[in-house]
């Protein structure tokens, strides 16, 4: 870093002095006049000559307090962590004082361009040091410094004061983005640090309920995003480790938060979320699945006779977050797509479309999930908008015999049962609340099932089913009403299937799952 | 039928991190403000003792037969309306700024007690204080019915605050 | 199969909102009200 001589020694001083006062009764921790003689000597000293001068001040000034708590750490004669821990907190809550009381003061007092300019850097410089330290010390790396330092500064900067709440948007966007920087597939070593910091109740808060508009969700959305993306290869395999596990359960505790208190962030991004989640990720997602809008009563899916299609909810179209269209690529695809589903020809198309979707031969990584997703979703919604321009509702007669259903059904036979899966999670995964994607996607399935010219199709629809029903609940609405259907309509003949029958205990399944539901 | 599938090499390695981060697991008092006031502000006065137990949320080892999770409601007025006078003065001055304090002072005022703002102290209504005197205003030592508290401590009876938090 | 996400000591009946008392996702309960920072009036804060 080249640092001009005499820097670190006086950054060092400044540093050590001021963590006097921070700590110095007398002086008190709130006192401004303490703070303007800091403020003074620090100017006595030239850091604030220069924006390089502040920069490098306040990144010597973090490797001095994170050199100070690996010191703390690992010091042998109190081996009790929790004893070291005020040690620690010592320094950097002095420190992390000193920022918020400089970014709070920066420039004059309603000028919060140069308070955000000086959050931004500081943030940067310390997300920038965590790096640095994170692969320079691989194994040995401590998350406490970092989540010690940005926990009490978001606390710090949060606080009910009218000079800060003018810049809490712009905090809430400085920490997202620096969150997003140091995601757990950046820094691994730091990534349970990062999920408390994410989920902390007062980021939480301020991020999702009181930010006006929502503003803050794509942000909160992303950070989940990264959360899952980083999750998926460690979820992808059956066994989890213990250190998997610990951010799994981690993961989920912050899930159901967000089902209990901001159903509808998650009904907004469940597309997203699902996107990135590994399809046999099953209880997680249906936790996502199954939230739904307050505002909403749900008919109890167990009610007899259940007449869904004249449920009014089913009219109305769900909101996703997340740009379908833009999704299927590459754009010649994208435009053979739609000429299909305009003309309904050429009938190569068809034929074409497993092609689309391979991406390798290799098992378990053969399709485009993302793309697969996107198709489904894409055509299923330019379906509900083509029988509504005739003036008609999604039933299970009127989404049959259509450049649409042409694809499903021949997504149906042509893919292999890997890809199948795919398909079929990705309609599935539509089936939530009382919406139109729902109503639409739950008819598609079971006309489907109804249309199929063998039986391992109908038998790989009800496992799809199946295998998100017989995890722990919650269970999506829309899942429940589907299986419901499909074991209590005679037109659908389930139980007459042999793969219902092959084996003594998936027969007891099946049957206790259809008692369950029935 | 997806199977699973082998971890790439960069996931191994994040493997490695990620492990090697769980055994270092944030301590729940990493995310929380130290209170002015808890004894370990004093730093040099921790000794082996005291300090491991007062960071905040620092679980308690108490015995087995002692309520081991919050008790329902725990966290409502009615509940704190519900706790003995000491207790809820021991609230007071050893949990302030939390909602615990905020709670505590309610339940307080609904027994009755005014907080006088001056003279930080809380008194009776129809006890307050005839004579303000040069002790009272010294110090930020906190009176509560005196007499009662001398009383119960000739009776033997101290706080044991571990047990209590 | 799964997790019972009851058992993860969330009180997911609660008619109040879960957030403000969040203890993280490593917690076994939820914050007790002494663990919760509350604005109250400046004259409290003795200490």
């Amino acid at each position: 870093y080249e640092d001009p001589p005499g820097l670190v020694e006086k950054t060092d001083q400044l540093l050590r002095d001021w963590i006097g006062i921070y700590h110095s009764q007398h002086q008190g921790r709130d006192s401004t006049k303490a703070f303007s003689m800091f403020v003074h000597q620090m100017n006595v000293y030239g850091i604030l000559k220069t924006d390089d001068l502040i920069t490098r001040f306040f990144r010597l000034s973090t490797q001095l307090c994170v050199e100070t708590v690996y010191r703390v750490l690992a010091e042998k004669t109190n081996p009790s962590l929790s004893l070291l821990r005020p040690k620690c907190y010592h320094t950097l809550d002095a420190f992390v004082r000193l920022v918020a009381l400089l970014v709070k003061h920066s420039g004059d007092a309603n000028n919060t361009t140069t308070k955000i300019h000086l959050l931004n850097k500081v943030l940067g410089i310390v997300a920038g040091c965590l790096l640095q330290d994170h692969d320079t010390r691989i194994t040995d790396f401590q998350q406490l410094p970092y989540q010690r330092i940005f926990t009490m500064l978001f606390l710090e900067l949060n606080a009910p004061e009218p000079v800060l709440e003018a810049i809490n948007f712009h905090v809430l966007t400085a920490y997202c983005h620096t969150l997003h920087i140091l995601r757990p597939s950046k820094a691994a070593g730091f990534c349970y640090a990062w999920l408390e910091l994410v989920s902390h109740r007062v980021f939480m808060g301020r991020m999702l309920a009181t930010s006006p508009q929502q503003k803050c969700w794509p942000l909160y959305a992303q950070l989940l995003i990264d959360l899952f993306k980083y999750l998926a290869p460690f979820l992808r395999n059956a066994e989890l480790a213990k250190p998997v596990t610990m951010l799994y359960k981690g993961t989920l505790r912050v899930l159901l938060v967000l089902l209990h208190d901001f159903p509808e962030f998650l009904c907004d991004y469940h597309y997203g979320f699902c996107d990135v989640i590994p399809p046999n990720c099953i209880q997680m997602r249906n936790l996502i699945l199954s939230a739904f809008p307050r505002n909403m009563r749900l008919p109890d899916p167990f009610t007899p006779n259940l007449k869904v299609d004249m449920l009014q909810e089913i009219s109305y179209g769900p909101r996703i977050l997340a740009n379908i269209a833009m999704m299927i690529t590459p754009p010649q695809f994208k435009k053979d797509l739609d000429s299909y589903l305009k003309a309904r020809a050429p009938v190569t198309f068809l034929s074409e479309l497993r092609g689309n979707l391979q991406i390798s031969n290799n098992p378990g990584v053969r399709y485009n999930v993302q793309l697969m997703n996107a198709l489904i979703l894409y055509v299923g919604t330019q379906a509900i908008a083509y029988i509504r321009s005739k003036g008609l509702s999604p039933n299970m007669s009127t989404i049959a015999h259509s450049a649409h259903m042409d694809i499903f059904q021949n997504l149906s036979v042509d893919l292999d049962t890997e890809g199948r899966y795919l398909y079929l999670n990705a309609i599935a995964n539509q089936l939530r609340y009382p919406n139109s994607h729902t109503h639409y996607f739950s008819c598609t399935l079971l006309y489907l099932f109804a249309e199929a010219n063998t039986e391992a199709i109908q038998e790989q629809i009800t496992r799809v089913l199946l295998e998100r029903l017989i995890v722990n609940r919650p269970h999506p609405w829309g899942l429940l009403i589907t299986f419901i259907e499909l074991i209590k309509n005679p037109t659908y003949r389930f139980w007459q299937h042999e793969f219902v029958h092959c084996a003594p205990e998936i027969e007891k399944l099946f049957e206790s799952v259809a008692r369950s539901c029935m | 039928p997806l199977g699973a599938i082998p971890l790439l090499k960069e996931h191994q390695t994040q493997f490695q991190l990620m492990e090697s981060a769980f055994y270092h697991m944030p301590h729940l008092s990493d995310s929380e403000r130290i209170r002015p006031g808890w004894p370990f502000e004093k730093i040099e006065r921790i000794d082996v003792n005291m300090g491991a137990r007062y960071l905040p949320r620092t679980p308690c080892p108490t015995p087995a037969y002692y309520i081991q999770s919050p008790l329902a409601h725990s966290d409502s007025l009615e509940f704190y309306q519900r706790l003995a006078t000491e207790t809820l003065f021991f609230v007071f001055y050893y949990m302030e700024g939390t909602k615990a304090q905020y709670l505590a002072a309610k339940a307080l005022k609904k027994q009755s007690w005014r907080f006088h703002t001056k003279y930080m102290m809380w008194f009776q209504r129809h006890e307050e204080p005839k004579i303000i005197n040069e002790e009272y205003e010294q110090g930020t030592y906190i009176y509560f019915d005196y007499e009662k508290w001398g009383q119960r401590k000739k009776e033997g009876f101290t706080f044991e605050y571990k047990y209590l938090e | 199969l799964g997790q019972d996400l009851t058992a993860l000591g969330l009180n997911l009946n609660s008619p109040d909102n879960l957030y403000p008392t969040f203890a993280g996702p490593w917690a076994e309960h939820p914050c007790r009200p002494q663990d919760i920072d509350f604005h109250v009036p400046p004259e409290y804060l003795i200490n």
